[in-house]
């Protein structure tokens, strides 16, 4: 049986709506370390990994490894059912055919619970191994986020040029072209704002960013996000949550 | 022009 309690719904709220449009149906894999997710976008460009460990939970249970086969679009119609601050608790039995969602007022004056029935997914599962990454860049979710948004009026593309010392993002496209330079900086005070570049080898790389755009949805769920790029190889984009992560990888763009 | 790669050139299905 699966019994996991978050102390606030906001949590699963986030991830929800973090990876809905790019993903529809996913097998959420429940172990005794937590619940964790792996899937593809319909173009396989963009794969979602999310590992929501069971620190991250007030109370987590799982006695034996379940799979929720679940439909993200129904799924987030019930959770904006309960408020951010309610605890929100998954539970589901053995072999289950629904999970249950339960909210909790923090105030105990109000329960309510919502049924979602469950699917046979059958899911591609691809097999990730560790890489070696020629650059690892650590920066601020917003400031990602706004440099995506910016350039993406300008391009379908963005590139990535990392040198010493400098994080270069570049857009070109028909009206004009964009760039934004980002240095390492630390903020002492507010270290999420800090920009950390870490360097083996030049790099240069090509995105969609149709799928960045995708990837920024994760935002809200952590102030940094970790961009590790290596030539001609998928790049990851890493959100750390209170325990576990939501990864993106993302397939680049070049000539053959 | 740049191609647009696949997932799958680089992770295998298991």
């Amino acid at each position: 049986m699966l019994e996991g309690k978050f102390d606030e719904a906001s949590l699963l709220k986030k991830i929800i709506d973090a990876i809905k449009d790019c993903v529809q149906l996913c097998n959420f894999n429940c172990t005794e370390k937590g619940i964790t997710l792996q899937a593809v976008d319909d173009s396989r460009v963009l794969l979602v990994s999310l590992l929501i460990g069971e620190e991250a939970f007030t109370d987590y249970r799982c006695d034996r490894n379940i799979t929720l086969g679940v439909d993200l679009s129904s799924f987030s119609k019930m959770i904006k059912c309960g408020n951010n601050e309610d605890f929100l608790t998954l539970i589901a039995e053995d072999s289950p055919d629904t999970v249950l969602v339960v909210f909790e007022d923090k105030n105990r004056e109000r329960i309510s619970e919502y049924s979602l029935k469950l699917m046979d997914i059958d899911n591609e599962f691809l097999k990730i191994d560790d890489m070696d990454y020629d650059s690892v860049i650590t920066m601020p979710a917003g400031e990602f986020a706004k440099i995506v948004r910016d350039l993406k009026n300008l391009s379908e593309s963005l590139g990535i040029l990392v040198t010493k010392d400098t994080v270069k993002f570049l857009s070109e496209g028909d009206i004009g072209s964009g760039s934004v330079v980002v240095k390492p900086f630390t903020d002492l005070e507010k270290p999420e704002n800090s920009v950390k570049v870490s360097l083996k080898k030049p790099v240069n790389l090509t995105f969609g960013l149709k799928y960045l755009s995708d990837i920024i949805k994760a935002t809200n769920l952590a102030e940094s996000v970790t961009i590790k790029i290596a030539d001609k190889v998928p790049a990851l984009f890493e959100y750390k949550l209170p325990s576990g992560y939501l990864r993106f990888y993302l397939a680049p763009k070049f000539d053959e | 022009k740049l191609k647009q790669q696949s997932l799958l050139s680089f992770f295998a299905p298991s």
